[in-house]
Protein backbone atom coordinates (compact mmCIF):
# COMPACT_ATOMS: atom_id res chain seq x y z
CA UNK A 1 0.00 0.00 0.00
CA UNK A 2 1.20 3.33 -1.62
CA UNK A 3 1.08 5.98 1.52
CA UNK A 4 0.90 9.38 -0.01
CA UNK A 5 2.75 11.77 3.29
CA UNK A 6 2.33 15.24 1.98
CA UNK A 7 -1.70 14.26 0.43
CA UNK A 8 -3.63 15.32 3.18
CA UNK A 9 -1.27 18.59 3.42
CA UNK A 10 -2.07 19.07 -0.77
CA UNK A 11 -6.06 18.46 -0.31
CA UNK A 12 -6.19 21.39 2.42
CA UNK A 13 -3.94 23.26 0.71
CA UNK A 14 -6.00 23.40 -2.74
CA UNK A 15 -9.15 23.66 -0.24
CA UNK A 16 -7.85 26.94 1.08
CA UNK A 17 -7.42 28.06 -2.30
CA UNK A 18 -11.21 27.44 -3.51
CA UNK A 19 -12.48 29.09 -0.88
CA UNK A 20 -10.31 32.16 -1.59
CA UNK A 21 -11.30 31.73 -5.32
CA UNK A 22 -15.05 31.37 -4.07
CA UNK A 23 -15.12 27.80 -5.98
CA UNK A 24 -17.84 24.85 -4.30
CA UNK A 25 -17.99 27.76 -1.26
CA UNK A 26 -21.11 26.87 -0.40
CA UNK A 27 -21.72 28.51 3.33
CA UNK A 28 -21.77 32.00 4.64
CA UNK A 29 -20.73 32.52 7.57
CA UNK A 30 -22.09 36.21 8.78
CA UNK A 31 -20.93 37.80 12.20
CA UNK A 32 -21.85 41.24 12.42
CA UNK A 33 -21.28 43.46 8.81
CA UNK A 34 -18.58 40.80 7.93
CA UNK A 35 -19.31 37.49 5.36
CA UNK A 36 -16.91 34.89 5.45
CA UNK A 37 -17.28 31.98 2.44
CA UNK A 38 -16.61 28.38 3.13
CA UNK A 39 -17.15 24.55 1.84
CA UNK A 40 -19.80 23.41 4.68
CA UNK A 41 -17.66 19.84 4.52
CA UNK A 42 -14.63 21.33 5.77
CA UNK A 43 -17.00 23.39 8.75
CA UNK A 44 -18.49 20.16 9.60
CA UNK A 45 -15.25 18.19 9.39
CA UNK A 46 -13.62 20.96 11.68
CA UNK A 47 -16.50 22.20 14.09
CA UNK A 48 -18.63 20.44 16.98
CA UNK A 49 -21.05 23.20 16.55
CA UNK A 50 -21.16 22.49 12.46
CA UNK A 51 -21.55 19.02 13.07
CA UNK A 52 -24.11 18.98 15.90
CA UNK A 53 -25.87 22.20 13.92
CA UNK A 54 -25.73 20.27 10.70
CA UNK A 55 -27.20 16.62 11.75
CA UNK A 56 -30.05 18.89 13.87
CA UNK A 57 -31.02 20.25 10.77
CA UNK A 58 -31.19 16.92 9.26
CA UNK A 59 -33.53 16.00 11.57
CA UNK A 60 -35.64 18.79 11.94
CA UNK A 61 -36.15 17.85 7.91
CA UNK A 62 -36.25 14.49 8.43
CA UNK A 63 -35.05 13.26 5.88
CA UNK A 64 -33.76 10.33 4.96
CA UNK A 65 -30.29 8.22 4.06
CA UNK A 66 -28.34 11.19 4.72
CA UNK A 67 -28.57 14.42 3.53
CA UNK A 68 -27.17 16.82 0.74
CA UNK A 69 -28.26 20.10 1.25
CA UNK A 70 -25.68 22.32 2.67
CA UNK A 71 -26.46 24.79 5.41
CA UNK A 72 -26.59 27.91 3.05
CA UNK A 73 -25.75 31.09 5.55
CA UNK A 74 -24.97 30.61 9.21
CA UNK A 75 -25.36 33.85 11.30
CA UNK A 76 -22.93 34.04 14.39
CA UNK A 77 -23.48 36.08 17.41
CA UNK A 78 -22.43 39.29 16.78
CA UNK A 79 -20.53 39.02 19.96
CA UNK A 80 -17.95 37.13 18.47
CA UNK A 81 -15.37 39.20 17.23
CA UNK A 82 -15.19 38.58 12.80
CA UNK A 83 -11.54 38.90 12.66
CA UNK A 84 -10.89 35.63 15.65
CA UNK A 85 -13.75 33.96 13.29
CA UNK A 86 -11.64 34.79 10.49
CA UNK A 87 -8.87 33.48 11.95
CA UNK A 88 -10.35 30.33 13.06
CA UNK A 89 -11.17 29.74 9.43
CA UNK A 90 -7.72 29.90 8.21
CA UNK A 91 -6.93 28.08 10.74
CA UNK A 92 -9.26 25.13 9.93
CA UNK A 93 -7.89 25.48 6.09
CA UNK A 94 -4.11 26.18 7.28
CA UNK A 95 -3.64 23.99 10.47
CA UNK A 96 -2.14 27.45 11.60
CA UNK A 97 -3.35 29.28 14.57
CA UNK A 98 -1.21 32.39 15.21
CA UNK A 99 -2.19 33.44 19.18
CA UNK A 100 -1.49 36.73 20.59
CA UNK A 101 -2.30 38.13 24.27
CA UNK A 102 -4.38 40.85 22.79
CA UNK A 103 -7.05 38.21 20.57
CA UNK A 104 -6.13 34.98 22.36
CA UNK A 105 -9.61 35.50 24.63
CA UNK A 106 -11.15 36.89 21.41
CA UNK A 107 -10.27 33.22 19.38
CA UNK A 108 -11.17 31.75 22.88
CA UNK A 109 -14.51 32.65 22.79
CA UNK A 110 -15.02 32.11 18.62
CA UNK A 111 -13.45 28.39 19.78
CA UNK A 112 -15.74 27.16 22.87
CA UNK A 113 -18.97 28.90 20.64
CA UNK A 114 -17.77 26.50 17.31
CA UNK A 115 -16.93 23.59 19.77
CA UNK A 116 -13.20 23.18 18.57
CA UNK A 117 -11.93 22.04 22.03
CA UNK A 118 -8.98 20.99 21.41
CA UNK A 119 -8.09 25.09 19.99
CA UNK A 120 -10.19 26.22 23.41
CA UNK A 121 -8.02 24.33 25.04
CA UNK A 122 -4.61 25.60 23.37
CA UNK A 123 -5.93 29.33 23.91
CA UNK A 124 -5.92 28.46 27.94
CA UNK A 125 -2.78 27.04 27.93
CA UNK A 126 -1.50 30.13 26.35
CA UNK A 127 -3.48 32.41 28.50
CA UNK A 128 -1.83 30.42 31.82
CA UNK A 129 1.86 31.23 30.06
CA UNK B 1 7.23 42.35 10.05
CA UNK B 2 8.87 40.49 12.83
CA UNK B 3 9.21 36.74 12.37
CA UNK B 4 7.12 34.99 14.01
CA UNK B 5 7.74 31.50 15.87
CA UNK B 6 6.52 28.99 15.01
CA UNK B 7 5.22 26.18 17.72
CA UNK B 8 4.73 22.62 16.24
CA UNK B 9 1.85 20.81 17.96
CA UNK B 10 1.58 17.59 17.41
CA UNK B 11 -1.54 16.58 18.80
CA UNK B 12 -5.33 16.18 17.64
CA UNK B 13 -6.31 19.62 16.64
CA UNK B 14 -9.96 18.88 15.92
CA UNK B 15 -12.90 16.87 17.16
CA UNK B 16 -13.16 13.36 16.01
CA UNK B 17 -16.42 12.49 14.38
CA UNK B 18 -16.85 8.62 15.83
CA UNK B 19 -16.77 5.89 13.24
CA UNK B 20 -20.70 4.53 12.25
CA UNK C 1 2.13 30.80 15.64
CA UNK C 2 0.91 27.39 16.30
CA UNK C 3 1.06 24.92 14.05
CA UNK C 4 -0.92 21.72 14.43
CA UNK C 5 0.69 18.77 12.47
CA UNK C 6 -1.10 16.54 12.02
CA UNK C 7 -4.58 18.79 11.38
CA UNK C 8 -4.59 18.22 7.80
CA UNK C 9 -4.72 13.99 8.70
CA UNK C 10 -7.76 15.01 11.06
CA UNK C 11 -10.17 16.76 8.55
CA UNK C 12 -9.57 14.24 5.84
CA UNK C 13 -10.22 11.60 8.25
CA UNK C 14 -13.61 13.00 9.18
CA UNK C 15 -14.53 14.22 5.46
CA UNK C 16 -14.00 10.04 5.08
CA UNK C 17 -16.31 9.56 7.54
CA UNK C 18 -18.69 12.36 6.25
CA UNK C 19 -18.21 10.14 2.98
CA UNK C 20 -19.23 6.62 4.42
CA UNK C 21 -22.62 8.82 5.83
CA UNK C 22 -23.38 10.62 3.11
CA UNK C 23 -23.62 13.84 5.04
CA UNK C 24 -22.57 16.68 2.46
CA UNK C 25 -21.96 14.56 -0.28
CA UNK C 26 -23.23 16.32 -3.16
CA UNK C 27 -21.70 14.67 -6.35
CA UNK C 28 -22.65 11.48 -7.60
CA UNK C 29 -20.01 9.96 -9.90
CA UNK C 30 -21.37 7.13 -12.14
CA UNK C 31 -19.28 4.17 -13.83
CA UNK C 32 -21.43 1.28 -15.37
CA UNK C 33 -23.91 0.64 -12.90
CA UNK C 34 -21.94 1.80 -10.17
CA UNK C 35 -22.85 4.92 -8.27
CA UNK C 36 -19.82 6.71 -5.96
CA UNK C 37 -21.00 9.31 -3.29
CA UNK C 38 -18.10 12.14 -2.65
CA UNK C 39 -17.68 15.70 -1.50
CA UNK C 40 -17.49 18.32 -5.02
CA UNK C 41 -14.45 20.55 -3.17
CA UNK C 42 -12.85 17.24 -2.70
CA UNK C 43 -12.98 15.76 -6.12
CA UNK C 44 -11.78 18.98 -7.20
CA UNK C 45 -9.10 19.08 -4.69
CA UNK C 46 -7.14 15.85 -5.99
CA UNK C 47 -8.12 15.65 -9.66
CA UNK C 48 -7.36 17.71 -12.53
CA UNK C 49 -10.21 16.17 -14.33
CA UNK C 50 -12.74 17.38 -11.51
CA UNK C 51 -10.63 20.56 -11.53
CA UNK C 52 -11.11 21.96 -15.30
CA UNK C 53 -14.64 20.24 -15.46
CA UNK C 54 -15.86 22.43 -12.38
CA UNK C 55 -14.45 25.60 -14.21
CA UNK C 56 -15.62 24.31 -17.52
CA UNK C 57 -19.23 23.91 -16.12
CA UNK C 58 -19.05 27.90 -14.60
CA UNK C 59 -17.80 28.76 -17.94
CA UNK C 60 -20.93 26.93 -19.64
CA UNK C 61 -22.81 28.76 -17.30
CA UNK C 62 -21.63 32.01 -17.33
CA UNK C 63 -22.13 32.63 -13.73
CA UNK C 64 -19.95 35.36 -12.59
CA UNK C 65 -18.80 35.70 -8.96
CA UNK C 66 -17.01 32.29 -8.35
CA UNK C 67 -19.64 29.55 -8.08
CA UNK C 68 -21.31 27.54 -5.41
CA UNK C 69 -23.76 24.84 -7.42
CA UNK C 70 -21.34 22.04 -7.02
CA UNK C 71 -21.76 19.42 -9.71
CA UNK C 72 -24.48 16.93 -9.18
CA UNK C 73 -23.66 13.67 -11.09
CA UNK C 74 -20.92 12.71 -13.11
CA UNK C 75 -20.76 9.92 -15.37
CA UNK C 76 -17.40 8.46 -16.05
CA UNK C 77 -16.66 5.97 -19.11
CA UNK C 78 -17.76 2.60 -18.24
CA UNK C 79 -14.52 1.55 -20.11
CA UNK C 80 -13.23 2.46 -16.85
CA UNK C 81 -12.98 -0.14 -13.80
CA UNK C 82 -15.46 0.56 -11.07
CA UNK C 83 -13.67 -0.84 -8.62
CA UNK C 84 -9.98 1.22 -9.65
CA UNK C 85 -12.61 4.48 -9.25
CA UNK C 86 -13.78 3.65 -5.88
CA UNK C 87 -10.43 2.83 -4.89
CA UNK C 88 -8.66 6.33 -6.42
CA UNK C 89 -11.76 8.00 -4.36
CA UNK C 90 -10.58 6.05 -1.32
CA UNK C 91 -7.24 7.22 -1.86
CA UNK C 92 -8.46 11.01 -1.98
CA UNK C 93 -9.76 10.82 1.35
CA UNK C 94 -7.07 8.74 2.78
CA UNK C 95 -3.83 9.28 1.28
CA UNK C 96 -3.11 5.95 0.50
CA UNK C 97 -3.32 3.70 -2.49
CA UNK C 98 -3.13 -0.14 -2.67
CA UNK C 99 -1.71 -1.21 -5.98
CA UNK C 100 -0.73 -5.05 -6.57
CA UNK C 101 0.04 -6.24 -10.02
CA UNK C 102 -3.09 -7.53 -11.26
CA UNK C 103 -4.95 -3.65 -10.69
CA UNK C 104 -2.03 -1.21 -11.19
CA UNK C 105 -3.15 -0.85 -14.98
CA UNK C 106 -7.09 -0.23 -14.39
CA UNK C 107 -5.91 2.25 -11.46
CA UNK C 108 -3.38 4.11 -14.19
CA UNK C 109 -6.40 4.38 -16.56
CA UNK C 110 -8.49 6.16 -14.15
CA UNK C 111 -5.68 8.22 -12.88
CA UNK C 112 -5.02 9.30 -15.99
CA UNK C 113 -8.79 9.97 -17.17
CA UNK C 114 -9.26 12.10 -14.07
CA UNK C 115 -5.64 13.87 -14.38
CA UNK C 116 -4.31 12.75 -10.84
CA UNK C 117 -0.48 12.83 -12.66
CA UNK C 118 1.11 11.85 -9.00
CA UNK C 119 -0.69 8.82 -8.78
CA UNK C 120 -0.39 7.75 -12.40
CA UNK C 121 3.03 8.36 -12.20
CA UNK C 122 3.07 5.92 -9.07
CA UNK C 123 1.33 3.39 -11.14
CA UNK C 124 3.94 3.53 -13.85
CA UNK C 125 7.22 3.34 -11.40
CA UNK C 126 4.90 0.35 -9.74
CA UNK C 127 4.55 -1.23 -13.22
CA UNK C 128 8.30 -0.79 -13.95
CA UNK C 129 9.55 -2.72 -10.85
Amino acid sequence: VKEFTRHSDDVLLNLNELRHRGILTDTTLVVGSVQLQAHSAVLVACSGFFYSLYSHQVMLQGRGGGSREPLRTVSLPSSLDPSCVSLLLDFMYTSRLPLTPSIVSGVLAVAAYLQMDHVADTCRDFMQK
Amino acid sequence: EGIVPTVKEPGRSIHLIPRD
